[in-house]
């Protein structure tokens, strides 16, 4: 309980100066291998005019970091060291390494895991659950607090639905029940399908 | 420290009582919806002789028990509410719902998290994790703490290989290289590949 407080607060302060500094940012949450790096290589070059910068959050590598700082994006790895789920704190220190002054646009890439990083604000405006089309239909009735946390889901890797037994109706069924104010993009990070879409809303919520 | 030294108390509990009972009792693991109930829908029927019983832990629902005991196989579900894992004395109390005098091969099938579980002994002989082709190879080298802690690793959803960017060998060398004492199985738990090996695999550690 102690410790959620603290959370809170410091989640408070990173909203604080998001605000100050005109920042959009998301909390992308998912299983682990879902596609949400895989998303972001996507989607960094379609938002290159909105100066995106990326914090990822792993339990050991800074793999997924390389894999950003490719694309020329401006990115700080934190590494938990097994930890399950980022925290407000982290955040905050991770920060230090980014000139915010230069970013509108900040994704925050959690650790995958489906459970423990719903229950943490990192100062975040909107948390987006990323579920892809072979991890099953039935997960926004088995694992609630994400999907309660969440107010976009991402429904990933759609290439695949005709070798899966994943009804798309099923899943936005399920979340709905568990969240009625989800709201639902189906794209493919391999292919490019819906992205289109996604990266205009991403657009839409940048501080005018 | 605490929470886990009465943990590993229970789990030892747990264990001597398998032991006495010549029960053999596996923890499966893995991220959401990788395939443990599917495997074991696979599984269960091909084990029929070998007396099999499947305790199952979820956040929310009885779903996946109710997939198993559709095979009319004895089975448990826990419900955590939330937990991100199962601990032995939510196991030892689930076990008051068995008849472990009929079982000598225990199935216990976790939280769908590749993080948390791993740090909890349940008195299961082995740890067993299952990834999917689905997921990325680089898993194992970011999610240690489950490779470390596992004895078998189950490869699963080879029927989908063709269309990822998943490579066999890749995943099994930084797996190895987190965990040198690895098996592995690759396995397709919808058409079948490789169950044959792998139930052949389970009869042999029951007890003599
Ligand atoms: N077919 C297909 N594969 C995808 C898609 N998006 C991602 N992948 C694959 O899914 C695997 C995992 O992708 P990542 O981007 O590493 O997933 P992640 O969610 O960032 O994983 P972690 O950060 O490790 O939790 C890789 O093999 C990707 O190539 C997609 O839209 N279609
Ligand atoms: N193509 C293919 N799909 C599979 C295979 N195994 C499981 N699936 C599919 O993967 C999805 C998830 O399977 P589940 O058995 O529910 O996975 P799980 O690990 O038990 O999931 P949780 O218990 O919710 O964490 C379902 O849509 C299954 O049909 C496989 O070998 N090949
Ligand atoms: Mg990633
Ligand atoms: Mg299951």
């Amino acid at each position: 309980r102690k410790i959620l407080e603290k959370n809170d607060q410091l989640a408070t302060q990173n909203r604080q100066l998001f605000a100050e500094k005109h920042i959009t940012v998301f909390n992308l949450l998912s299983s682990p291998g879902s596609g949400k790096t895989t998303l972001l290589e996507k989607l960094l070059p379609m938002l290159a005019e909105s100066r995106c910068g990326v914090v990822e959050g792993d339990l050991q590598t800074d793999r997924d970091a390389q894999r950003i700082a490719a694309l020329n994006v401006p990115v700080v790895q934190i590494v938990t060291n097994g930890g399950c789920h980022l925290d407000a704190g982290l955040v905050r220190d991770a920060l230090t390494n980014l000139d915010l002054d230069t970013i509108r646009l900040l994704f925050i890439e959690n650790v995958g895991n489906l459970v423990c990083p719903a229950g943490y604000d990192l100062g975040e405006q909107k948390k987006i659950v990323i579920i892809s089309t072979t991890e099953g239909d039935d997960k926004p009735l088995k694992y609630t607090t994400m999907f309660r946390a969440a107010r976009v889901c991402i429904i990933n890797k759609m290439d695949l639905l005709p070798w899966t037994d994943f009804n798309i109706e099923t899943v936005k069924r399920n979340a709905l029940q568990i969240n009625p104010d989800l709201q639902f993009f189906t794209v493919s990070a391999k292919t490019g399908t819906g992205m289109q879409e996604l990266s205009a809303w991403f657009k839409s919520q940048l501080y005018k």
